[in-house]
């Protein structure tokens, strides 16, 4: 099936989304 | 014990499996070669779903060069324990890498990073990561299921050179878990 891929930039742009902090 | 992740909130981005983050110490002066004791030190910080699940923890524990004395950062799959005598580790091993001081912080979340978004690429191999913070130098571990896969290794090799961003030079060394048990190296 298909994968869940994510690039280095994506995953440190969500460090940034309120859900995070 | 392991703990269960927390619900993911709408507007998570989840990961494609759920990773486990334990932290080891070895007790000054205490013999710790054996699983039993071992197993004793490892401790549960978290476990994790989501890209947002991960930044929280991250951001909430010490980062490796802070540490002091010999204290081990795992990241695995969840339901895998960071010890060879797991089912997912026991026919498999690891790719090493040994770092000067002062490196081990970005290379650790460059690789955990890569590990997350799944950049290697390996199908199910990849079991988890290792940040081992040591007197003299630091070592990053990249464990998988299959040792005799050369195929595999092969590719986590290429991938981690990709990924890492360490100097052209840095020794890489892939070592079945069998031979460091037998070697007693691990």
């Amino acid at each position: 099936g298909t994968r869940i891929v994510y690039d280095r930039s994506f995953l440190l742009k969500c460090r940034e989304s309120p859900l995070a902090q | 014990p392991r703990k269960k992740p927390p619900p993911v909130k709408d507007g998570d981005h989840l990961l494609e499996y759920h990773y486990t983050l334990w932290f080891s110490r070895k007790s000054p002066g205490k013999q710790s070669s054996s699983s039993v004791s071992y197993n004793s030190q490892l401790k549960c910080i978290m476990t994790f779903a989501s890209i947002e699940q991960f930044w929280l923890i991250y951001s909430h524990v010490a980062r490796p060069h802070e540490l002091s004395g010999h204290c081990d950062y795992h990241l695995f799959k969840d339901g895998i324990k960071p010890m060879w005598e797991d089912e997912a580790n026991v026919k498999g091993g690891k790719w090493m890498i040994r770092l000067k001081k002062g490196l081990i912080s970005r290379c650790w979340e460059n690789l955990i990073l890569a590990v997350l978004g799944e950049q290697f690429i390996v199908g199910n191999e990849i079991c988890g990561a290792v940040a081992s913070m040591r007197y003299q130098e630091d070592i990053l571990s990249l464990w998988n299921r299959t040792a005799s896969n050369n195929e595999v290794t092969s590719k986590i090799r290429e991938t981690l050179k990709r990924v890492l961003n360490i100097p052209q030079n840095t020794i890489m060394e892939y070592k079945a878990h069998t031979d460091s048990i037998k070697d007693n190296s691990s």
